[in-house]
């Protein structure tokens, strides 16, 4: 790991007298690969070795007897930093609440509209799940057998309505279901098709949500940044839900998000069932990305 | 800017090792083929001339592993798996439209009993492919399904059996159980399948899908790879990590959500795709 690598940068320069820039050069070379082999953008991490690097040519750790212990700690603080930006607690304060869901498709939107079903049900609140992906082959059954499951109502007219009037409709429903809080799931959708990226921006305009979360999955490679920014830049996001954190992928695509769009990830989705759901800890996920 | 014997243009070198990074090929991959690339150009080389070196190894490295032929053996049975929503369910429907018109007759095994609408989404692209479906309840065992839907192939004379499997994470030790179990039923209990797995994995993916490769090949008989959503802009570079280590073709490649988005992996392409 990290640790062990700088432990041995040092150990081998050692011999060479105190601690100079060579050192660090070598301890940072450590950092840009752990970093890419997390699947951390190339220029996320150019840009967060050169911060960090900047910090390990202080005082602090050239003149230290443990400037390898240092440095590690320097990456872990930048890290968690970054990750842990702008911790804005989740805005549920509207009656009805607009939740609205996208992302690219596959990354776990509408398992992650049941689970934050849940999740606002035991703040007290009343979701209505609302079904507005008419692309997918079963997506309105998907969300409805995932409502019937947890017992929540969901407000479901088919593929026969368009986008902004199924948010429409899910408002109205709400109102009259005495639900305060609404969840639209969407279809997945590439951050490079114009059309259906206006599509979400116009259903956006229509439900006037208080969250727009991006769903991206856990394991995305160097393009979560591109993925993020035409997100932000087409429907703006409020917060990142990461999926799939139950498996074992290092997780880069968390840093290159929030240093590229200093938005706050909000959720971890740790399962595939309504209670696999986390607060987002940027703690753990910095340890998880070093390895 | 003159280039003297020997001089290499660092520049450049940046530049491509910036490219090859960006399409997920990884960092060891990258070092490798960059330090391939230091080796085997003298001075006077430009960009030009190292992008034409880096093409070349990147299409020997993933040119180079044969497309087997199918196993013998019938009906030909081909097990679908990967992690949870790359695309596999979406594949079959697009895959058995492509046989279907290739000539052969196609029937599909709804093995994920598990995942909400599961069966009813493969039920509708198997309407859309215009063929039969094997299916039962929600939550009976995947392997009694694929069972099922082989001896129905085998009495009606069906040249193919494609079966789809529940999205899995090959960190969970139970469902790779679950999933080798459907291979050893098929292999031990249905004498003279032709039986293959193939692995779907998606473009958006990084270093993990060789992680995943590793995982879901072992002790398992994938032949093939399927990489879904290369009409995104990622590029799919892991599968070169995954070629060097695994030997796997990839067979096909997803371009889309229709049922016509689904095209045999062609090599130039690719790297193309990567290099620009
Ligand atoms: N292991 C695991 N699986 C997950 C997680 N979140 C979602 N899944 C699974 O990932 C797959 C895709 O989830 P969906 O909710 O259908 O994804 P989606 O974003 O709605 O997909 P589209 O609507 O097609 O874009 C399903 O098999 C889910 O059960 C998670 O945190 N962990
Ligand atoms: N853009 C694009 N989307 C794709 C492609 N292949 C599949 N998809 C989409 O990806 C999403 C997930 O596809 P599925 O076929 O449900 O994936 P899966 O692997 O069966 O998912 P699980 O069974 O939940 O694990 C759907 O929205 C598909 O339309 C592709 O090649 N390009
Ligand atoms: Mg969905
Ligand atoms: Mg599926």
């Amino acid at each position: 790991d990290l640790s062990d690598k700088f432990a041995r940068v040092f150990k081998e320069l050692r011999g060479q007298g105190k601690v100079r820039e060579a050192h660090v050069q070598s301890a940072m070379r450590e950092v840009r690969r752990a970093l890419l082999e997390a699947d951390v953008n190339y220029k996320v991490a150019r840009d967060f070795v050169a911060r960090v690097s900047e910090r390990s040519l202080g005082q602090a750790v050239l003149a230290s007897l443990t400037p390898d212990q240092q440095i590690v700690k320097i990456v872990h603080e930048e890290l968690v930093s970054l990750l842990g930006a702008r911790n804005a607690p989740f805005n549920l304060s509207g009656n009805p609440a607009g939740i609205m869901i996208v992302g690219l498709q596959g990354s776990g939107k509408t398992s992650f509209a049941a689970k934050l079903a849940v999740h606002v049900r035991k703040k007290g609140r009343r979701p209505l799940l609302v079904a507005a992906d008419i692309y997918r082959p079963a997506a309105v059954e998907q969300l409805s057998v995932l409502a019937r499951q947890i017992s929540a109502p969901v407000y479901a007219p088919g593929t026969d309505r368009s986008v902004v009037e199924i948010v429409e409709g899910g408002v109205r429903e709400a109102r009259r279901q005495l639900c305060d809080t609404v969840i639209v799931d969407t279809a997945g959708r590439l951050h490079v098709d114009r059309g259906m990226m206006k599509e979400i921006a116009d259903a956006k305009r229509a439900l006037g949500p208080e969250e727009t979360l991006l769903v991206l999955d856990s394991m995305t490679g160097q393009e979560a940044v591109r993925v993020a920014e035409e997100f932000l830049r087409e429907v703006d996001f409020t917060g990142v839900v990461l999926t799939k954190l139950d498996g074992d992928t290092r997780g880069g695509a968390a840093l290159s998000v929030a240093s590229v769009t200093g938005k706050p990830i909000v959720f971890a989705c740790v399962g595939e069932k309504p209670d696999d759901l986390e607060a987002f800890y940027p703690d753990r996920m910095a340890s998880r990305i070093l390895g | 800017q003159i280039l003297s014997g020997g001089a290499l243009d660092e520049g450049a070198i940046e530049d491509l090792e910036a490219v090859l990074l960006g399409a997920d090929i990884g960092v060891e991959a990258t070092e490798r083929i960059i330090e391939r690339l230091r080796a085997s150009t003298g001075g006077a080389a430009g960009a030009a001339d190292y992008r034409r070196i880096i093409a070349a190894e990147l299409l020997l490295i993933i040119g180079e592993t044969p497309k087997p032929p199918p196993p013998a053996g019938a009906p030909r049975v081909i097990v679908v798996i990967g992690v949870n929503g790359v695309g596999k369910t979406s594949t079959i429907g697009k895959l058995a439209y492509r046989l279907k018109s290739e000539g052969s007759s196609v029937l599909l095994a709804a093995c994920d009993t598990f995942r909400a609408a599961a069966i009813d989404q493969l039920e509708l692209w198997a309407e859309r492919a215009g063929v039969p479906l094997v299916r039962q309840q929600m939550g009976s065992d995947p392997a009694a399904v694929a069972f099922d839907a082989v001896q129905a192939a085998r009495s009606r004379g069906i040249d193919v059996v494609i079966a789809d499997t529940a999205g899995r994470l090959h960190t969970r030790v139970n469902l790779m159980d679950e999933l080798r179990k459907v291979f050893t039923v098929l292999s031990t209990r249905m004498e003279g399948v032709g039986l293959e797995g193939w692995l779907v994995l998606d473009a958006n993916t990084g270093q993990n899908s060789l992680r995943q490769a590793e995982a879901f090949t072992a002790g398992l008989p994938i032949t093939g790879l399927v990489l879904t959503k290369l009409d995104s802009t990622a590029k799919g570079g892991a599968v070169i990590a995954i070629q060097q280590k695994l030997r796997i073709p990839v067979l096909y490649v997803g371009l889309g959500e229709g049922i016509d988005d689904l095209a045999p992996f062609d090599a130039e392409e690719f790297v193309a795709g990567i290099l620009g």
